[in-house]
């Protein structure tokens, strides 16, 4: 419970700090292998043809080959590796921003654990959070993990060129969100093709 | 540090009460999505042909879903709700075997919550833990996960069948496994279509 606590005042000194440098932040949550590297990869491309200078933190167990994808893109980002931890907190952050300069910077994309359950009392003072699944996790998905759909901003249900082979009725999945979240947003994508992420950065109001 | 010291000790009891009752037991970990319930599902059914009795605990953070799709193959099935929690523990295995005769069962199956990190560290006293991805997750989920496939004796890459609409190559994830596990059995399932499913029921020692 202290634990918690802490992370929800660093979370609130996070989010004026990034308001001081006027720095909008998403933080982007998801199921291992939704699709969380390939769709910044995309908004990172799309936001540069805008001249709007993005920067990312990722987080990951181990490794660095998601910090390598995106640090191809030539933008300014941080590896975190969590180990025995399935989800990033605000401390985490706080550290990894410290190499970040923020002047240079007018989105900051956090690419959070692959993991529904965790992350979800985790804020870590971004100003919109994102939960992306996709649709060969199967269509019971969102209906299995109704808090992380509850409280984040934006659902995103990716790789819907492919839910045929997966025997998924997009519908299915639509309907769940629906009934946990009436009001929120869901954006269909597929990040291999470009399709909805226009849509998508239409809900993000990076623009 | 106490909770995992006294899960191991449960862990140690379970083992022996599943001896003394003659089951066969597995632990099947792995992502969210990746198949665990359809393999289950399909293993029943193999099963059943040779006169063996299956039963199965199944572990979702919310919900019934899994539990519905097993309990329709006829056979002993425990539904256990994790909550907040995003792994099962040996005490609430304890608590769900309560309500299974364990006397008119050969092999126990247990559907771990999808998650890679924390159910690595805690064993549930079954014969042999198995570790379920699908290449859907992308190419590099094994070498980003290096404890749970060390601490699994079998992992299972399965929808093999649709790896070429992710761009995902196969041979990078053995090769990433074979670095990890030099030792260990990876089996290669389409478990849609019923491909690997026999080498996996061997790799069990089952029969
Ligand atoms: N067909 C299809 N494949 C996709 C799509 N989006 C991502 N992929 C593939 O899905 C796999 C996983 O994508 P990633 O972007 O690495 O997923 P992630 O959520 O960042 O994964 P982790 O960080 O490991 O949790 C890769 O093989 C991608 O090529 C999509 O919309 N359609
Ligand atoms: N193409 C293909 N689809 C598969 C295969 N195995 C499972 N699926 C599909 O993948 C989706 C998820 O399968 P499940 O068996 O529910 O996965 P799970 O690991 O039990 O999921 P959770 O319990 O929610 O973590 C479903 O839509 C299945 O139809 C496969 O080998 N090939
Ligand atoms: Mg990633
Ligand atoms: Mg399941
Ligand atoms: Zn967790
Ligand atoms: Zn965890």
């Amino acid at each position: 419970k202290d634990i918690l606590e802490a992370n929800r005042r660093a979370a609130v000194e996070m989010s004026e700090r990034l308001r001081e440098h006027s720095v909008k932040s998403y933080d982007f949550m998801g199921s291992i292998g939704s699709g969380k590297t390939t769709i910044i990869e995309k908004l990172v491309e799309m936001l540069k043809k805008k001249n709007i200078k993005a920067a990312a933190v990722v987080g990951d167990v181990a490794g660095d080959d998601d910090y390598r994808r995106i640090k191809a893109h030539g933008i300014q980002v941080e590896n975190v590796n969590t180990g025995k931890e399935c989800h990033l907190d605000c401390h985490l952050i706080e550290h990894a921003i410290e190499h970040i300069d923020l002047d240079e910077v007018d989105v900051l994309f956090i690419e959070n654990v692959g993991n529904l359950v965790c992350p979800a009392d985790f804020p870590l003072g971004t100003e919109k959070r994102i939960v992306i699944i996709s649709t060969t996790e199967g269509d019971d998905i969102i209906r299995k993990h109704p808090v992380i759909f509850t409280i984040a901003d934006i659902a995103v249900l990716n790789k819907v060129d492919i839910a045929e082979y997966v025997d998924v009725d997009v519908n299915v999945m639509v309907g769940d969100y629906r009934r946990i979240k009436p009001h929120g947003k869901l954006t269909l994508t597929d990040a291999k093709h470009d399709v909805g992420l226009d849509e998508l950065i239409d809900a993000l109001e990076i623009l």
